[in-house]
């Protein structure tokens, strides 16, 4: 059965693809 | 961009694997939600990497995992200020 996303998660890093410039609208 | 496999992705070093699956991940998450995408690309990298791999070949299996993952983050926001609340009260 599919993992469910654990309360956890929400302390894990955030990611961004490498090369990523925020814009800044974001 | 051709479909990642798991053998190319254990022809990488496992250190950069979930790196790999976050650059698939994040643009897919940030065509549905702009301002979460880096925190919900990270909270999904949490799974191991056999499971990110089949949910890329399953825009719907991705597609609710990512609201479940958005729910999550809501719950926990508001938990968060609901505590923020309290302890200002006191």
């Amino acid at each position: 059965a599919p993992t469910s996303i654990s309360k956890l998660s929400v302390n894990a890093p955030e990611f961004y693809p490498s090369g990523y410039t925020p814009d800044f609208t974001d | 961009q051709e479909p990642l496999t798991a053998s190319m992705l254990a022809a990488a070093p496992p250190q950069e694997q979930k790196q790999i699956l976050g650059e698939r991940l994040y643009p897919l998450i940030h065509a549905m939600h702009p301002f979460l995408a880096g925190k919900i690309t990270g909270m999904l990298l949490e799974i191991d990497n056999s499971e990110l791999l089949l949910m890329l070949e399953s825009p719907e299996s991705l597609h609710s995992k990512i609201e479940e993952a958005v729910a999550v983050l809501q719950v926990h926001q508001m938990s968060e200020s609901s505590h923020k609340s309290a302890s200002t009260a006191f």
